[in-house]
C-alpha cells in the first residue's frame, strides 16, 4: 500500500471524525461517532484517550496519523 | 501485568475503530 494512499486514507478518516472541519478532533466529536460506527461510547472514548498522546483534550492530525500507522504497521510513524 | 493488559486492550479498540472506519469508507457491510 503506497505512502500516498495511507496519507489519503488518514486525511479521509480524520475528516470523518472532524465533521466541523476544525482541524482537530474533540472528545465530543468521537462520541458523536457512536451512531455511525459499531463501537460503544466507552470504546470511542478509549480510542480518543489512546490517540491523545499529550492528553490535552484535542486530537491533532499528527496524533491521529500516529495511531493509524500503529494500527497498520504495529509501530508509531509520525 | 495490568499495564500489559491495558495496552493490549487499547490496541484492540484502536484496531476495531480503524477497521470500522475502513469498512464504513468502502461501504462494506
Amino acid at each position: 500500500v503506497g505512502q500516498n494512499t495511507i496519507l489519503e486514507k488518514t486525511h479521509e478518516f480524520f475528516q470523518m471524525c472532524d465533521i466541523e472541519n476544525k482541524g482537530f478532533i474533540t472528545r465530543r466529536d468521537m462520541q458523536r461517532l457512536n451512531g455511525g460506527l459499531p463501537l460503544s461510547a466507552e470504546e470511542l472514548e478509549n480510542v480518543f484517550d489512546t490517540l491523545d498522546s499529550d492528553s490535552n483534550g484535542y486530537l491533532t492530525l499528527d496524533e491521529f496519523s500516529s495511531g493509524f500507522s500503529e494500527f497498520l504497521f504495529g509501530q508509531k510513524v509520525s | 501485568d495490568p499495564n500489559m493488559k491495558a495496552g493490549a486492550a487499547n490496541e484492540g479498540v484502536l484496531a476495531n475503530f480503524f477497521n470500522s472506519l475502513l469498512s464504513k469508507k468502502t461501504g462494506a457491510p
